[in-house]
């Protein structure tokens, strides 16, 4: 699975990755 | 909480004594959204319970990208919504050591 990190200006690190698929609500 | 469309969880176990806490954030229905939605995917981010205000995360969100200025509101009351319950369970739970 890909991972990517993003980090804001203000210095807040978002990383970024699939959602599990067992969270993923039924359709 | 009202259904936002935009899920928020624990992304650690809550030991009920740090002040920052790792949360993750995703969209369960694109079209409860206003504005266009980019699926990113699941997006992991650190929250200090006792200093941070969720809509401050959720317009550094929309700075980012990952959401539409229109999509702020939403966003914040979902990471709102999801830090009220975590306080509240801490609330409730009390310490082995007493």
């Amino acid at each position: 699975s890909s991972t990517t990190q993003v980090v804001h200006s203000a210095g807040r690190r978002f990383i970024v990755s699939p959602v599990p698929e067992s969270r993923l609500k039924d359709q | 909480a009202e259904d936002t469309g935009v899920r928020v969880e624990l992304a650690e176990e809550d030991d009920g004594k740090k002040s920052s806490i790792a949360l993750k954030l995703w969209v369960e229905d694109p079209k409860k959204l206003k504005g266009k939605y980019k699926d990113n995917g699941a997006i992991e981010f650190s929250y200090d319970l006792e200093k941070e205000v969720p809509e401050d995360v959720a317009q550094e969100m929309v700075e980012t990208g990952f959401f539409h200025e229109s999509d702020a509101k939403i966003v914040g009351k979902s990471i709102r919504d999801r830090v009220s319950l975590i306080k509240w369970k801490r609330e409730r739970t009390i310490p082995v050591t007493e």
